[in-house]
């Protein structure tokens, strides 16, 4: 695994988030259903609790846009890049951008899986770093899990615990 | 159908660039140092995708520039 150069990371263990719009791939509930278990991947391992806010500025603000959208990293058409996020700052920092040119999907394989680009994109929000390792959810490239069965690999759990420690309810 | 080499050295200009620190742009009369800048981000790629690292374009390495992935640099922007 690898974090961010520079020590990112979040200095307090309940942050909150906001969908700012959705895509049309999906209905408002399964965006909804596939950010919040994208967002719990990581509140399993370790003391970080998320909650849900509708208005004003989340720590995690979360967006679906398609080519410029400002933020000097221009998506890119259909493939290719399907999302950014931003390491823990102020302001910019912890955001998620999903490109609306992708076909996101809910449960199928076909197009890309929202919960899936989604937990890898929170990785990045939280401080992670793309990891070298290829069976990692942190690993650059999309490749698609059996979502019943998904379990966030080792080397993720590594990554995220030497940044916040464990969860301590377990 | 293969892609012609105009092709492919424009994808890997635009991967290494967006993903590796490659610079934009650069001069004509700069041409030797735009390559050797090229052949150094290709290695660096090559060895975070631990392929084989020559710092040349082969097949192999198009094929996972090709790969849809996250928007955020490899490398520290």
């Amino acid at each position: 695994y690898s974090t961010f150069q520079g020590n990112y990371k979040w200095k307090k263990h309940a942050l909150t988030y906001r969908i700012e719009n959705y895509t049309p791939d999906m209905s408002v509930a399964e965006v909804d259903d596939s950010i919040k278990r994208a967002l719990q991947v990581w509140a399993d391992v370790t003391p970080l609790r998320f909650s849900r806010v509708n208005r004003g500025t989340a720590d995690i603000m979360i967006s679906f846009a398609v080519g410029d959208h400002q933020d000097g990293y221009p998506f890119d058409g259909p493939d290719g890049f399907l999302a950014h996020a931003f390491p823990p700052f102020e302001g910019l920092g912890g955001d998620a951008h999903f490109d609306d040119d992708e076909k996101f999907s809910f449960r199928s394989p076909e197009g890309y899986n929202l919960f899936l680009v989604a937990a890898h994109e929170f990785g990045h929000s939280l401080g992670l770093d793309h990891s070298q390792d290829p069976g990692a959810l942190m690993f650059p490239t999309y490749v698609y899990r059996d979502i019943d069965t998904f379990a966030l690999p080792k080397d993720d759990v590594n990554g995220i615990q030497s940044l916040y420690g464990p969860n301590p309810d377990i | 159908a293969p892609l012609a080499g105009k092709d492919r050295d424009s994808i890997a200009k635009d991967y290494l660039t967006k993903l590796y620190g490659l610079p934009k742009q650069s001069s004509p009369d700069s041409e030797k140092r735009a390559s050797s800048e090229m052949n150094q981000r290709l290695k660096e790629m090559q060895q975070f995708f631990r392929l084989k690292v020559t710092g040349k374009l082969d097949d192999e390495t198009l094929e996972v520039m090709k790969k849809p992935r996250c928007g955020v640099p490899d490398v520290a922007a």
